[in-house]
């Protein structure tokens, strides 16, 4: 089963449409393996992506050389994962 | 097996495919007058694909559609879609509304609409959002079931790589996941409202979203829409925005109720159900009933014009 350690959530906010490009740029990067939750729109809509922990630096360091906002949505996929998974569990034993 | 009956089922958890398909089939032995399970085809992977049918009687009465799940890993949908068909059979003979509209009219609701990704989604990886189709040529699984459809199909807001969450697939309706919906409403041919149930963000949307014209019926689909959206937000004050797709949210060709809509099925509609984005797909099984009761208040409204205007 695939895991989620290290993945993080994060909420883009574009300001113009140069910097939507940007971040379509980054949605063909398939190396990346970026998982886009809510994907490019128009400025202002915000966008979410995971993003495997191997890729985070370099595409938090694209992102703020380009002075494109973004916050961390959800710090570690896994862990949530992990709740959900020990919540289900906790039901069906009850 | 695992339960005795379906007041006992445990509405506030995730469930499996196979826990969810006994559901459906102790809440059919149970309202064996009211309900009944349609097979509507077979999954790529071969698995049945089941549609709930509430009906108390008539010939091929005016029908209301809801679908939950084509996304696979948008849970609290499925998990919703159980809460509703709990519901209707709870309300019918109880609640007003729900026996007006199922004394004059059919619902139809598939509640897995994705099996072989939502199996998936359980067995090997969380977050899968398509099906589970081969593409030849390609290393990458799996087709996007709301970018298959015969509407706008590959036109802009679809991709044509095979490895895109977005990959609209070879050619419209190549999923027999999609194709069996399609001759389902093709077949039936009464279907006045068709509703299909994804998650997040909080909108309701309606056609189109593969070109910017306005649907000829927009006025009444906003106004229904902010009616639906008003009743929604009067439970728990979850607020929803609500619009067309492609205004709303962005461009998305070969989408499920553009489809729909160019059928000539006027009430059609998308909703993005909880949350904005702190938890996204990964919405916590607490979240699952408050998420499907205030949606079922905007369903009804949806259903109730409906029933009230008759087309």
């Amino acid at each position: 089963s695939e895991d989620f350690v290290g993945h993080q959530v994060l909420r883009i906010s574009v300001a113009d449409e140069a910097q939507m490009q940007k971040v379509k740029e980054l949605e063909d990067l398939e190396h990346l393996q970026l998982d886009f939750w809510r994907g490019p729109a128009h400025p202002g809509s915000p966008i979410d992506v995971r993003v495997p922990f191997r890729s985070l630096q370099a595409v938090k360091v694209f992102l703020e050389s380009l002075g494109i906002k973004y916050k961390i949505m959800i710090e570690d996929v896994q862990s949530l994962l992990d709740e959900e998974k020990e919540q289900m569990l906790t039901a069906k034993a009850r | 097996a695992w339960v005795r009956s379906t007041d006992a089922f445990n509405y506030a958890t995730y469930h499996t495919l196979e826990e969810i398909y006994d559901f459906i089939d102790l809440l059919v032995s149970e309202n064996p007058q009211l309900v009944s399970k349609i097979q509507i085809g077979n999954t790529y992977e071969g698995r049945p694909i089941y549609v709930l049918k509430f009906s108390t009687g008539g010939n091929n009465r005016p029908a209301i559609w809801i679908d939950t799940g084509i996304h696979s890993r948008e849970w609290v949908t499925q998990a919703s879609g159980v809460w509703f068909a709990k519901k209707i059979t709870e309300d019918y003979g109880q609640d007003a509304s729900v026996t007006a509209i199922l004394d004059n009219m059919d619902i139809f609701l598939e509640i897995v609409t994705n099996p072989d990704g939502f199996a998936f989604t359980h067995s090997k990886n969380r977050m899968w959002r398509k099906t589970r189709s081969k593409t030849a040529g390609s290393l990458c699984i799996g087709v996007d079931p709301n970018r298959n459809w015969d509407a706008g199909f590959g036109e802009a807001g679809a991709s044509s790589n095979p490895c895109s969450e977005t990959y609209r697939g070879k050619v419209a309706n190549s999923e027999s996941e999609v194709k069996s919906i399609v001759d389902f409403v093709q077949s039936h041919g009464n279907i006045k409202a068709f509703i299909s149930i994804h998650s997040y963000s909080q909108l309701l949307l309606y056609p189109y979203g593969y070109k910017s014209e306005a649907a000829p019926d927009k006025e009444e689909l906003d106004q229904l829409a902010k009616s639906a959206v008003t009743a929604l937000a009067s439970l728990y004050g979850t607020k929803f925005e609500y619009g067309s797709i492609i205004k709303t949210i962005y461009q998305a060709s070969g989408s499920t109720v553009d489809w729909t809509y160019n059928q000539g099925i006027k009430y059609s509609y998308t909703f993005e159900l909880r949350d904005t984005g702190r938890y996204g797909f990964l919405l916590p099984a607490s979240q699952i009933i408050p998420t499907a009761q205030e949606t079922w208040l905007a369903l009804l409204t949806i259903m109730e014009h409906a029933l009230n205007h008759p087309y």
